[in-house]
């Protein structure tokens, strides 16, 4: 397959704030959310893997001035849920890779994680749509991981990177 | 924020394919997705959140059709990583509610995990995008759930939906 990718970008005026051990039962996403809209927190990235045990982790991503008014959104809703924890990372970079047209994300998926790999950078989250590939390493790794991935789809870094 | 959700669609020609307990340093996504494009398999979502205890979890969706051959092309490369379990779940359904000019997502976010967790629909994944929300929920719950949603957002269904 042809891979087609027209733009790398990076975001690190993201933190990452994560719920453990949610039970997996309908209803628990809407009280989590409620409380984080009532808290007036604006949320980018919202990730959820499935829940094999029965308990879920779902993380998101907000501004990082927001992080201690979304813990402190969540403490009563989770005083129900006893065993789930709250923890957060604000050094996080997000880095999205752009392909138009892609017809499956395996190809530009084994691309990425090659040259993350290959530059010792450790990926911490990921995400897709249907056009975009999007990853969360640590902040101090954004710029070397956004220069490999550049360099591996052939893109020059542009100046404002 | 006024939410303008503008569409709501359903997918259920996908199968979820979830690795586990994969060690969390860098070059371990690079291994599963060169094993999965060498068996020549389409990759729609891929989702990963952030691995707590240094064991990560990777899903990712693929035609139903390509799941056996996913789990042997997976075979050989998870011999060395020997607490990886692989399942597979082939009766998901996708559903997406795709907003533009979203700033965020957490009213869209909400209001889909309340119309959800109502209509007693358990959220299985979430992944997102700049303009989109897509879940993933049991294959005999995705007609329902996206009644549920389309209500929701005033949206009315399409005849072919
Ligand atoms: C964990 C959470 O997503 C739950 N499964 C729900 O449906 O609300
Ligand atoms: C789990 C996997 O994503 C690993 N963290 C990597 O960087 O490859």
């Amino acid at each position: 397959e042809e891979i087609v990718v027209s733009d790398v970008y990076s975001d690190t005026d993201q933190a990452r704030v994560t719920i453990t051990q949610l039970h997996d039962h309908p209803g628990v996403a809407a009280e989590v959310f409620s409380a984080v809209a009532d808290g007036g927190v604006l949320v980018d990235m919202i990730i959820q893997n499935v829940a094999l045990d029965g308990k879920a982790n779902i993380s998101f991503t907000v501004p990082p001035t927001d992080v201690a008014r979304t813990i402190e959104a969540l403490r009563m809703p989770l005083l129900k849920h006893g065993e789930s924890q709250v923890s957060c990372d604000e050094r996080i970079g997000k880095i999205s890779v752009v392909g138009i047209g892609l017809r499956s994300h395996t190809d530009v998926g084994a691309r990425m994680f090659h040259a993350l790999g290959d530059g010792g950078i450790n990926v911490q989250m990921v995400n897709t749509s249907e056009i975009k590939v999007s990853i969360v390493v640590a902040a101090d790794q954004t710029a070397v991981a956004l220069k490999a991935l550049q360099k591996s789809f052939n893109l020059t870094p542009n100046a404002d990177n």
